[in-house]
């Protein structure tokens, strides 16, 4: 494995989003991960309709919550093709699902995979270059307070709440760590990222691990 | 400086609100503290705890608005049934 690797350096991330006070990082995790794979395929980036989401996955709930896996399940069984968030735009609440036609220019799922990592944070790092960027759920009580650096304390992994998306990681220094990219906007944490000691399962980062394929 | 730089504007006439985002907003400066003091016996590159939008809501506001992801019980990865093409390379 390299030291260190970041979906960011091929041009496969997009710009830091933010949520507002829309409960659905589940949805915002998830397009992350499509945005980026479609990139990974040799697509070009695009910003998809996180919107979309949030309305159409009948089996989450908006705004008020939802999860990654339920989603991606979704996606998977309707094949529901993503459209572009300015086709779609977010409006930081729930709304009715828009429909397009099967015609219409999106990007659908073909598949995905749900794993519980703890314990093999190194096959992890192995899966997100392979892969592509991971959807991931962590406890982020104590995100509440975080403006940057390694989070190594104060972070359980007994209560998974909040979904971010990997897109990186670099051990070349003493505190090896994950690269996440939260929904928060810019002011929140490094411009919008945190960044996660890797071995230790902080944050309950590895279990509950998903990623998409297109 | 918080309400400015996070574009607050409270309702003057609810000074209940008011008053209640100063309590929170106290409490967390309470919390940073705490959270920094362990931090600052470990490396420059430890987190740092501090002020930023989220300082005037209260925990329970602040898991109920933002942490509503749902976890799902997933499978433990097994690297020999998935990770083939890893072996392969």
């Amino acid at each position: 494995l390299p030291t260190k690797f970041d979906w960011r350096d091929k041009g496969a991330v997009n710009p830091i989003q933010n949520q507002e006070a829309c409960g659905g990082c589940w949805a915002f995790s998830i397009v992350g991960a499509v945005e980026s794979v479609h990139v990974k395929n040799g697509g070009a980036l695009k910003q998809l309709s996180v919107q979309q989401v949030i309305d159409c996955s009948y089996n989450n709930h908006g705004c008020n919550g939802g999860s990654t896996v339920t989603a991606l399940d979704w996606l998977n069984k309707t094949k529901e093709k993503l459209v572009s968030q300015s086709e779609y735009p977010f409006k930081a609440k729930n709304g009715m699902c828009h429909y397009f036609a099967p015609s219409h220019d999106g990007i659908s799922v073909k598949n995905y995979q749900a794993h519980n990592f703890s314990g093999q944070e190194k096959e992890m790092m192995a899966r997100l270059i392979e892969w592509g960027p991971l959807a991931v759920i962590v406890d982020a009580v104590s995100w509440q307070d975080y403006l940057g650096g390694i989070i190594q304390h104060h972070c359980s992994s007994h209560n998974p709440n909040h979904a971010v998306l990997v897109i990186g990681y670099d051990t070349t220094g003493d505190v090896p760590y994950w690269i996440v990219r939260n929904s928060w906007g810019t002011s929140w944490g490094d411009e919008g990222y945190a960044y996660i000691k890797i071995g230790a399962n902080m944050c309950g980062i590895a279990d509950s691990v998903t990623a998409v394929f297109l | 400086l918080f309400n400015h730089q996070f574009r607050r504007n409270y309702d003057v006439n609810n000074q209940q609100e008011y008053y209640q985002r100063k309590i929170n907003f106290e409490s967390s400066i309470r919390r940073h503290v705490y959270l920094n003091s362990v931090s600052k016996h470990l490396t420059n590159h430890s987190a740092k705890y501090g002020v930023n939008q989220f300082s005037d809501l209260s925990p329970e506001q602040f898991r109920e608005t933002y942490l509503t992801a749902q976890a799902k019980v997933v499978p433990k990865y097994t690297p020999l049934k998935h990770g083939n093409s890893l072996k392969r390379n």
